[in-house]
């Protein structure tokens, strides 16, 4: 048995580690840490012309969330970048020179969502290191899949252990968890050590 | 009294200077 | 006496529902997942005047909250609706069309109010189903009190189970805790079972 001393050490290490981002690890693709969104390739935002933004009863535009959501901390339902089908490219500049370590995705908890359902979450997807921007094939990281049915962020080790180091990853998501029209991102995490 | 609250269009909130927010088509991507 | 293990447990299930919008129940009013503002029928937003907006050393326009906040997760102090005197009404267009079960308000804890006290926090109010947004009396859901020396979340089970799902619920606030010239709305929350 622990003594309440003990317990109130665990409690407080534990809400220590939830305030540092919830993993106490550096995420390099953050927006506000220098992290930016560099291209979406040939994917398209799913425009659904749903959230309509008006002034003294005048439509202004119709709005939906950028790319950039992905590298941002928000994580409440709806603020993910939706594309449609579930076929996505994501081209992340990091605030830094990395050597690439680990990703991770985080999705919304099935308990949060109107639907009931995450059938919109990514499934199977990989990341590249891109030399640079334009870069079509670059070096493969490891192909994952992120569980509907695990923890709402998912941390994945990177497969090959790269010689170089990377300013620039690509995500590629090639499926999703049965949503028909489109795949949201909630948030791309990249971890690593900085060169 | 409660009734009080009846006297104004629900199109009040057109005449306030905020932008407002409404769905149109169906609830947004999650 | 628990082992430590058992400590972790406790602890990582406390996280987790707290990191789920500390309930871990849908709410179908927040605005980011589907809800709306439709209307605050006679009430008026308490108009201080007193943030000031500049750009270049011109003032441009006074700043305040809008109604929209009350169904936005942000809690820090000054992010509530205002609205002059202690009657107030809202007017919200639901995510979806739902069987309601229970209803949350929420407001700044006492320790973090500058003034020491939340005499600006509501105190009677009711909550209504409506089957349009031109209904002028709906279905009552409930008559509740939201308790300034209670928790700064809490949470009303409806108190006559409709027989119909709602997707417009009105919120009237009949009243508050003292303060003479507005009522500040921090979040009101609508849980239930979607049809």
């Amino acid at each position: 048995g622990i003594t309440e001393a003990q317990a109130h050490v665990i409690v407080n290490n534990a809400l220590k580690l939830y305030s540092q981002d919830k993993t106490g690890m550096v995420d390099f693709a953050l927006e506000s840490g220098g992290g930016s969104i560099l291209s979406t390739r040939c994917s398209e935002t799913y425009e659904t012309k749903t959230a309509l933004i008006s002034l003294f009863g005048i439509p202004l535009w119709y709005f939906s969330q950028s790319p950039r959501v992905v590298i941002q901390p928000d994580m409440y339902p709806g603020n993910c970048w939706a594309f449609r089908g579930s076929q996505g490219y994501l081209v992340v500049r990091l605030s830094m020179e990395v050597r690439l370590t680990s990703f991770a995705l985080e999705h919304i908890p099935k308990t949060l969502s109107p639907t009931g359902n995450i059938t919109s979450a990514p499934r199977d997807f990989s990341v590249y290191g891109l030399e640079n921007e334009y870069q079509e094939e670059g070096q493969l990281l490891g192909q994952f899949v992120f569980d509907q049915d695990g923890e709402s962020l998912q941390t994945f080790p990177v497969q090959r252990r790269p010689e170089r180091a990377f300013q620039i990853v690509e995500l590629r998501i090639s499926s999703n968890w049965g949503h028909p029209e489109y795949t949201c991102l909630y948030r791309f995490r990249v971890h690593g050590e900085p060169v | 009294p409660q009734s009080e609250g009846l006297c104004c269009s629900p199109a009040q909130l057109a005449r306030t200077p905020y932008l407002v927010l409404s769905y149109v088509n169906g609830p947004p991507p999650i």
